[in-house]
C-alpha cells in the first residue's frame, strides 16, 4: 500500500529499531520459500553476497571514522541486512500478487537487484541511527548518502531503481526516512545518475535504437 | 512539504525495472 501521510507521521524511530532488533538475522521461511521457487536457486549466491559486501563496508567504515567504531560498523550492517531480508520478502509478496507469479528467479539471482536493495537498507539504517554516535571523531569522512554507493562499487542510477519499491515494501519508515530517500532520489536525478560512467547513456541509447530514430541526443562526452 | 511522490504507473514494479519482466 502506498505511504499515507498519517502511516508516515504516525511511525517514529522506535518502530522501525523494534522490529529490527527482533528480526532474525537469516532469510525467513516465506523468502526461503521464495527462493526455493525459483528456476535457479539463489539463496546461496545472496548468503555469499551478504557476506562480502559485510567485509568491505566494515573495512571501509572503520577507515572512515577510526578502528574504535568499528564494532559500530558491524551493527550498522547487521540491522542493514536484517531489514534487506525484510524488504525483499515484502516486495516480492505484493509483486506475486501484482502478477500472480512464484518464480522470481530472474530478479532473485540479480546482482544488482540485490546490491541496490542492500545499499538502500543499509542507507536507511545509517540515517535513521545517525551519525552523533561517531560525531565526535573529526574523521573527515562523510558517511551519509552517496558514501555507500562507493563503498558498494554500485552506480546511483542502480540504486535509485530500488527507492520507490523499497519506500512501498516497508510500512515501518517514518517521514524523515522517506524524506532523506526523497532528497537521494532527487540528487540522482539532477546530478548524479548523468556521471560519464552511468548505466543511463546505454539505455537511452538502446531506447534510441529500438525507436530507430536519429540518435542526436547524445553527446561523445557528458556534460 | 508535501509527501512522497508515486511516480511508477499501473504494470509498472520492481521486476520490469530490473528488466526480468
Amino acid at each position: 500500500p502506498p505511504q499515507t501521510p498519517v502511516r508516515a507521521v504516525m511511525n517514529t524511530i522506535q518502530q522501525l529499531v523494534m522490529i529490527l532488533n527482533s528480526a532474525s538475522d537469516q532469510p525467513s521461511e516465506n523468502l526461503n520459500s521464495y527462493f526455493n521457487n525459483c528456476t535457479v536457486n539463489p539463496k546461496e549466491s545472496i548468503l555469499k553476497r551478504v557476506e562480502n559486501i559485510g567485509r568491505i563496508f566494515k573495512e571501509k567504515f572503520a577507515e572512515a571514522v577510526g578502528q574504535g567504531c568499528a564494532e559500530i560498523g558491524s551493527q550498522r550492517y547487521k540491522l542493514g541486512v536484517r531489514l534487506y531480508y525484510r524488504v525483499m520478502e515484502s516486495m516480492l509478496k505484493s509483486e506475486e500478487e501484482r502478477l500472480s507469479i512464484h518464480n522470481f528467479s530472474k530478479l532473485l539471482n540479480d546482482k544488482i537487484f540485490h546490491t541496490s536493495l542492500l545499499a538502500c537498507a543499509v542507507e536507511v539504517v545509517m540515517a535513521t541511527y545517525g551519525r552523533n554516535t561517531y560525531q565526535s571523531h573529526d574523521s573527515g569522512t562523510d558517511l551519509s548518502f552517496p558514501w555507500i554507493l562507493n563503498v558498494l562499487d554500485l552506480k546511483a542510477f542502480d540504486f535509485y531503481k530500488v527507492i520507490e519499491s523499497f519506500i512501498k515494501a516497508e510500512a515501518s519508515l517514518t517521514r524523515e526516512m522517506i524524506k532523506h530517500l526523497e532528497r537521494c532520489e532527487h540528487r540522482i536525478m539532477e546530478s548524479l545518475a548523468w556521471q560519464s560512467d552511468s548505466p543511463l547513456f546505454d539505455l537511452i541509447k538502446q531506447s534510441k535504437e529500438r525507436e530507430g530514430s536519429v540518435d542526436h541526443l547524445l553527446e561523445p562526452t557528458s556534460t | 512539504g508535501q509527501d512522497y511522490h508515486f511516480g511508477l504507473e499501473e504494470g509498472e514494479g520492481i521486476r520490469e525495472l530490473f528488466d526480468c519482466d
